[in-house]
């Protein structure tokens, strides 16, 4: 792909967020 | 399905189905959900950013899903 080093980095990390809020969110249906 | 909307799930089902890096954009979906205005589309979208289902890639106009890869 045409994407940078940093741009990567910052969709790696956009996406460790959302999975850290879908985690919150299924725990707070419990 | 899963506590969502049918436009929600609609949305979700398209950036899922979406495998690039970069994911899909806000245009793309608009012009395959031909029902949807733009005001309903980014609100379907920012629901599902805040529970984690998507998340915004290269700018705020672009999208992938948590569940593909």
């Amino acid at each position: 792909t045409g994407l940078t080093e940093e741009q990567k980095r910052k969709i790696e990390e956009n996406k460790q967020k959302a999975l850290a809020r879908r985690a919150e969110r299924l725990a707070a249906q419990q | 399905v899963g506590g969502l909307t049918p436009h929600q799930s609609q949305i979700l089902n398209l950036i899922k189905s979406c495998t690039t890096t970069e994911g899909i954009s806000l245009q793309d979906l608009k012009s395959q959900l031909h029902s949807m205005n733009l005001p309903t589309l980014k609100k379907a979208v920012e629901f599902l950013s805040s529970e984690g289902h998507i998340y915004s890639t290269i700018d705020d106009e672009h999208f992938k899903s948590t569940d593909a890869d």
